[in-house]
């Protein structure tokens, strides 16, 4: 782990009064290492490693712990800070329906997450509507259906449609239903691809959503910012849900996409069930990125 | 970025900071950067082209390239087992080779063995009647081996040359997820001893250093005979691949470019290593 290959490079600073640029000079190198195994964005990184630099250069050295378990700590403490607080509030008042938009790259996991969150308002005591928004992929809307079957939501669909007029219509369907959430699923797309990218600021200037979510795969690699920063270019997001969690990739996805959007994460999933969601732990993500 | 430099230093880091951008991770970027400087000194270059040429060669020289098997007697069924962690264009995939095998006048049979995932036996569906496939599947929730045992007797009596399996996505960390693909795969055996002839372990070109953590598990749990690299028609490089051919000793058999039922083309190594510096 990090902390005993940062014990090698640091044998130095016993008897050491402080610490300096030399005496952590191979420190901030396997700390750099080790956020790229862990796939932080390779400029990211480098900030990060900077901003470590100027944090730990000057510091005492602290008797009580061990020189490598001193700069972890600081590490982490940064990791913490820039992934900001747990928060995962929706902006959900107003006039209902209350309308949140999901939207990524393929197969990130939004239908799976739509799922997800009409189970998370239901118990908040909210009455959701999903809306089958994905004109594109085979059985998109069936998955849907079957997703909001199992758990007693009503979803909107509409056959030979688009998706800007299925998203109008739901606004009604969900009135009659009286819903007071509408969850809308859009199909995955490249951030690189005009129209499709066209079409979701399509839907959003049309309907308004109070809160867009941006949904990223947790194993993302470096590609990560780009999306992450075209998805906001275009939609000005307000969260970011990060997905399959429960696998083993160290998520520095995580960091890269809140430093390059300044946009808090907001959910994280941890499963395929409907239940399997969490509201973001900065501090478990921190310890997860440096392994 | 390699117009009109001289190399040096920066150059050279420049390049580096490019192959971590491209996911190609750091021990294996090292690796291809201690190659190459070797062979700058010892070839004094001191073009950028010839630089450019080396880093493609090199990087195309670490891929495994499969043999291709000469099936002058093709086993009947061919069965081709495909695998991977959820959401990484499996079904998709699956879609792309039925038509390939199709027009090279195949008879191919689908096999609906996600029962798991809400509408995954449905998508297959539309795809096999897209391509012109037969399907065989039983309903949600089924034992996706019983739907294996199935769909081989069906293959072997209908006389059918290619078979392929579509299985639910699968995080690697899940034992017994992990335990009942080794299940389908026993049961596969068990039907056809020689089979699965070929099991592909499809990968998102998105993904960063898990990859190798997903091949390594994939190809312990039931063995790997070549990669689909999804997803690369999006910015994502793939870079992980490298390691994955190079370490692992998996070929890199087809890419996948796009959402449409053509967009499958066989992976070319210089073409990839050249997308790695666009
Ligand atoms: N293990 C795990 N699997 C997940 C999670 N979220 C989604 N999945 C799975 O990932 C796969 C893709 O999920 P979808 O919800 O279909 O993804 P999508 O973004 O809607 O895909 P497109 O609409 O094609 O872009 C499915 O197999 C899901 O069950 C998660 O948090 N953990
Ligand atoms: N752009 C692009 N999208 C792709 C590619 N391959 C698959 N997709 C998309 O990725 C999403 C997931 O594809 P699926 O084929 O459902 O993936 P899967 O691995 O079968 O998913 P699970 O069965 O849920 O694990 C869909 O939206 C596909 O259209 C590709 O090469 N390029
Ligand atoms: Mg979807
Ligand atoms: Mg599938």
């Amino acid at each position: 782990d990090l902390t005993a290959k940062l014990e090698a490079t640091l044998k130095k600073l016993r008897g050491q009064g402080k610490l300096t640029e030399d005496n952590i000079a191979d420190s901030l190198k396997e700390i750099r290492r080790s956020l790229l195994e862990a796939d932080v964005n390779y400029r990211i990184a480098k900030e990060f490693i900077e901003r470590i630099r100027q944090k730990a250069v000057g510091e005492e050295v602290i008797r009580s712990v061990t020189p490598g378990q001193q700069i972890v700590k600081i590490v982490h403490d940064e990791l913490v800070e820039l992934m900001g607080k747990s928060q995962s509030d929706l902006k959900l008042s107003g006039i209902p329906p209350a309308i949140i938009m999901l939207c990524g790259l393929q197969g990130s996991g939004k239908t799976t997450f739509a799922a997800k969150l009409a189970n998370f308002l239901r118990k908040k005591g909210r009455h959701p509507m999903l809306v089958a928004a994905d004109i594109y992929r085979p059985a998109a809307i069936q998955q849907l259906q079957i997703l909001g079957k199992n758990l007693n939501v009503p979803v909107y669909a509409e056959e030979n449609s688009v998706p800007v007029q299925i998203c109008r219509s739901s606004i009604k369907a969900a009135r009659e239903k009286s819903c007071d959430v509408l969850i809308l699923d859009t199909a995955g797309r490249l951030h690189i691809d005009q129209e499709m990218m066209q079409e979701l600021e399509n839907i959003k200037k049309e309907i308004t959503p109070q809160e867009i979510l941006f949904v990223a795969d947790g194993m993302t690699g470096q590609d990560a910012v780009n999306a992450a920063s075209q998805f906001l270019e275009r939609l000005d997001f307000h969260g970011v849900v990060l997905t399959k969690m429960d696998g083993d990739a160290r998520g520095g996805a995580a960091l890269s996409i809140r430093q390059v959007t300044n946009r808090p994460i907001k959910f994280v999933g941890i499963g395929e069930k409907p239940d399997a969601l969490e509201t973001f732990h900065p501090e478990r993500m921190a310890s997860r990125i440096l392994g | 970025i390699f117009f009109a430099r001289k190399i040096d230093d920066d150059l050279l880091e420049e390049i580096e900071d490019l192959l971590i951008s491209g996911d190609v991770g750091v021990s294996t970027t090292q690796e291809i950067m201690e190659r190459v400087k070797r062979q700058v000194k010892r070839k004094n270059y001191d073009s950028t082209e010839q630089l450019f040429d080396l880093l493609k060669t090199e990087i195309a020289g670490m891929f495994i390239t499969r043999l291709q098997p000469t099936d002058l007697h093709p086993p009947k069924p061919r069965v081709i087992f495909v695998i991977g962690v959820n959401g990484t264009g499996k079904t998709t995939s699956i879609a792309k080779l039925a038509l390939r095998y199709h027009q090279q006048g195949k008879q191919v049979l689908l096999v609906a063995a996600d029962t798991f995932r809400a509408a995954a036996i449905e998508q297959l569906q539309i795809w096999a009647e897209r391509v012109g496939a037969e399907m065989i599947k039983h309903h949600e929730g089924a034992d996706p081996s019983a739907v294996v045992y199935d769909a081989l007797e069906a293959a072997k009596s209908r006389q059918k040359d290619i078979v392929i399996i579509d299985t639910a996505g699968r995080l690697h960390t899940k034992i017994n997820l992990m335990e009942e693909l080794k299940k389908m795969q026993r049961v596969i055996q068990k039907v056809i001893p020689e089979a699965p002839h070929q099991t592909l372990l499809v990968l998102d070109a998105t993904t960063g250093q898990n990859s190798i953590s997903q091949s390594k598990q994939f190809i312990d749990a039931v063995g790997v005979d070549g990669i689909i690299l999804t997803k690369l028609d999006g910015t994502a490089k793939g870079g992980a691949v490298i390691a994955i051919s190079y370490e692992l000793g998996l070929p890199v058999d087809y890419v996948g470019l796009g959402e449409k039922i053509d967009d499958l083309e066989p992976f070319d190594p210089n073409l990839f290593a050249e997308g790695l510096f666009q």
